[in-house]
């Protein structure tokens, strides 16, 4: 495992401790949409299957538990929790699932490495991944108020794929000169869009300023 | 031949 990748992996597992914390101690989900949440909860079950069928190391075993554990429990606090679930911007939060689940799935019936049920599942979370941020994107746009910790975490998680894209090119030069299209492709839609996000929220940074992104 | 070099990542 080279650095870029280590420091993707970290980049993103970061991202989403700072969501549970934000969740956790503050008691509250606002501007984290539910949509982009359950999406990733159906990309790490879709993409982890193989936790079932093969064994890489105790590393990449532990890093998907993690994933899928964490995800999960994001959307239980958003869903049930009886104090958080009421903080939730339900009626600003309306992107529908199936608008960008089903294209993806379909993608991945028509696009695809190998016709197994697992590689087809493997590419769909692939492709749901490279979209998963659009309802949190749009959320974002609608808040007028983006907290650190929501503004942290969306830029945490743009970060990591942008360090995945650097690993798979030195992955390319290193190892085995393999091509993979399918997912260095999607990672360069998934990170472009974050392009405006991140835009903004460098700027404000710079700048000092509360994040907003223009309406 | 390894259907993906990507699928030891995350």
């Amino acid at each position: 495992m080279n650095v870029f990748r280590l420091a993707g992996d970290m980049t993103h597992l970061l991202s989403i401790i700072i969501l549970l914390l934000k969740i956790r101690a503050t008691k509250s989900c606002t501007g984290i949409s539910l949509k982009t949440q359950e999406l990733y909860v159906i990309v790490f079950l879709t993409r982890y299957l193989d936790l079932f069928t093969k064994y890489i190391s105790f590393y990449n075993t532990t890093m998907k538990l993690v994933f899928l554990g964490t995800s999960i429990s994001i959307v239980w606090y958003m869903r049930y929790h009886k104090v958080v679930k009421q903080t939730y911007n339900k009626d600003q939060d309306t992107f529908r699932h199936y608008f960008l689940a089903i294209p993806c799935f379909l993608l991945a019936l028509l696009i695809h490495h190998e016709f197994t049920v697992i590689e087809v599942l493997w590419t769909f979370s692939i492709y749901l991944e490279a979209v998963a941020i659009l309802p949190q994107l749009v959320l974002l746009q609608r808040s007028r108020n983006i907290d650190n910790l929501t503004g942290n975490y969306v830029f945490l998680l743009g970060a990591y794929r942008a360090l995945y894209l650097v690993n798979w090119v030195y992955r390319y030069f290193t190892e085995n000169h393999l091509v993979r299209w399918i997912p260095w492709l999607s990672g360069l839609v998934q990170t472009t869009l974050y392009a405006d996000f991140f835009y903004y929220y460098i700027k404000s940074w710079k700048n000092n300023e509360k994040l907003q992104l223009p309406a | 031949e390894e259907p993906s070099s990507v699928k030891d990542e995350l």
